[in-house]
C-alpha cells in the first residue's frame, strides 16, 4: 500500500513544487515506484518533470470533476519508476465547481484508492491556498510535508496551516499526520535564515528534518529544462540536499 | 479621487507583498497620501509596515463580511501619510463566506468608495490565488500591477492571470487596466533571469516597467523589523529599485 504525502503550505513560493518534484525523483532513483500528483492549477510540478501540457489527453481536473479513473490520466516521465498525474489550466475552475458536489473533499482520496497498490509513494503538490484542492490533498494523505522558506514572512501563516491540518484530521481524515517540516532556500549570507530555523525548531522540535535545502541557482534553472535536479546537475548543492532529504524520508519509514 | 492599484499574481512568492508595502511607502515619502489595503489572510503587508495584529480592533474581514465602514478599521503606521487597512487570520474564512452573499464581488469596491477621496493612492495586496478575494480587489481597482519573478515557473501562470483580468473587465469592472508588469528578484548570477525578462517583454512590450527589482537580502530582512526598505536600509539596492519604480509609477500618471 503506497504512502501518500501531501506537500502543503499556503504561503506562496516556499518550494512546494520544487520539493515535490525532487523528492519524487530521488525516491524513484532509490528504486521506489512513485506517482507525482499535481493538484495545483499552475501545473509547475507537471512541467518540472518535463511533461508537455499541450499533448495531454487527460488531467487531474477530469479525475476530480469528470469521474475519469486516475489510471487513465497518469503519464510516464523520462525518469524510470516516476509517473505523473498532470495538472492543466482547467483545474483553476475546480475549486468553485467542487463546492456543490457530493463528497467534494473525498474525490481525490477515492480516485487514488485504485492506484495506491501500484506505487510505493504518491506525492501530492498543492497550490498556495487552503481551499478545496488542498483540502482534497490533505484528506487523501497519510502525511503532510511542509516546506518552510527561511524568511520572515514564511512564519506568519503557520498557525493557519496547522489549524487546517487539525480540522481535516478531526472531520475528514483521522489518520493524517504532520510528517515533517523541511527548511528551504537557506541563505548563509544573512542571519535571518538561522533565526527562522531556530524559531521553527522551537515550535516543531524533531518534526523538522535535519536536512536544510540551501538557496541554489541550479534548482531554479532545472524546471526550464523540464528536469529534476538529479538529472539537470547531479553534483549541485541542490541535488545533494534533496538526496539527503530523501534518505531521511525513507528512514522515517 | 485616489487611484486604486491591485498588486496581483496567483503565483506564490513573486514579491506581491514586498512590492505593495514598498511602493506604498515610497509614494508616501513622495508626499502622496496612501492607503495600503491587505486583502491576503496571511497579513504579510500588515506586518510589513509594523502593525501588530494582536492589538487590532478591526480588519478587512469586518469590512467585507461584517458591514463595518472601512474608515473604522484603518490604522496609522510610523510612516507619515501611509495608513493601512489590516488583515487578520479571520480573512481566511472570507472566500467561502462570500460565495453566498449579495454582490459578493463588489464588497471591497463599495467599501473603498467612501475613503477614495481622502487618499491619492490605494494599494491592494492580494493573496496567491484567483478566488473571490482577488476578484474583489480587481473589481475595486483602476489598475492591476503584476510582479513577475525572474524564474521559469513564474511564466507558467501568466495566461491564467490575464484570463481572470479580462473576465473581471468584461463582467465586473470595465475600467480595469493592466497598469504594468514589474520584474522582481533579478539575479545577475544566472542567465535564467535575462531569459525570463526577454520572454516577458516579448509578451507585454512597454507595459513592463524599466525598473527591475534585484534579489536583495535587505528586502527579505526588512519585514522582520516591521519596516519598509526605505526605513530599514535606505541605501540598499532594494531601496534604490523601489524608489525608481515609484518614479515610473508616478510618471505614468
Ligand atoms: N532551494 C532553492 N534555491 C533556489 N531557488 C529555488 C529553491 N527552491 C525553489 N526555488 C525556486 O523558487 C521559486 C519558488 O519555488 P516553487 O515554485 O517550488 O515554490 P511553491 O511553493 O511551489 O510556489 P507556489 O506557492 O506558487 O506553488 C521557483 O522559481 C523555484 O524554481
Ligand atoms: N527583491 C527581493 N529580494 C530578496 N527577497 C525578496 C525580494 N522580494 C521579496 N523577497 C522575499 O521573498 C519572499 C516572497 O516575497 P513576498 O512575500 O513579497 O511575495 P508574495 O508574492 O507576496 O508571496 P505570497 O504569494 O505568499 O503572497 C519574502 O520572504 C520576501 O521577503
Ligand atoms: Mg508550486
Ligand atoms: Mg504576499
Amino acid at each position: 500500500m503506497g504512502k501518500v504525502i501531501a506537500v502543503v503550505n499556503q504561503k506562496g513560493g516556499v518550494g512546494k513544487s520544487t520539493t515535490a518534484v525532487n523528492l519524487a525523483a530521488c525516491l524513484a532513483a532509490r528504486r521506489k515506484k512513485v506517482l507525482l500528483v499535481d493538484v495545483d492549477p499552475q501545473g509547475n510540478a507537471t512541467s518540472g518533470v518535463g511533461v508537455d501540457k499541450a499533448k495531454l489527453s487527460g488531467s487531474v481536473y477530469d479525475v476530480l470533476l469528470g469521474e475519469r479513473p486516475l489510471a487513465e490520466v497518469v503519464v510516464a516521465t523520462e525518469i524510470p519508476r516516476l509517473e505523473v498525474a498532470p495538472a492543466t489550466i482547467d483545474l483553476a475552475g475546480a475549486e468553485i465547481e467542487l463546492v456543490a458536489m457530493m463528497s467534494r473533499e473525498f474525490r481525490l482520496r477515492n480516485a487514488l484508492a485504485e492506484v495506491r497498490e501500484a506505487h510505493d509513494y504518491l506525492i501530492l503538490d498543492c497550490p498556495p491556498s487552503l481551499g478545496l484542492l488542498t483540502v482534497n490533498a490533505l484528506t487523501a494523505a497519510d502525511e503532510a510535508l511542509v516546506p518552510i522558506q527561511c524568511e520572515y514572512y514564511a512564519l506568519e501563516g503557520l498557525s493557519q496551516l496547522l489549524n487546517t491540518i487539525n480540522l481535516v484530521r478531526k472531520h475528514l481524515n483521522p489518520g493524517l499526520r504532520l510528517d515533517g517540516v523541511v527548511m528551504t532556500m537557506f541563505d548563509a549570507r544573512t542571519n535571518l535564515s538561522e533565526q527562522v530555523i531556530a524559531e521553527v525548531r522551537k515550535h516543531f522540535g524533531d518534526k523538522v528534518f535535519k536536512t536544510v535545502i540551501p538557496r541554489n541557482i541550479r534548482l531554479s534553472e532545472a524546471p526550464g529544462h523540464g528536469k529534476p535536479i538529479i538529472l539537470y546537475d547531479k553534483n549541485s548543492k541542490g541535488a545533494q540536499a534533496y538526496r539527503e532529504l530523501t534518505r531521511e524520508v525513507l528512514a522515517r519509514g
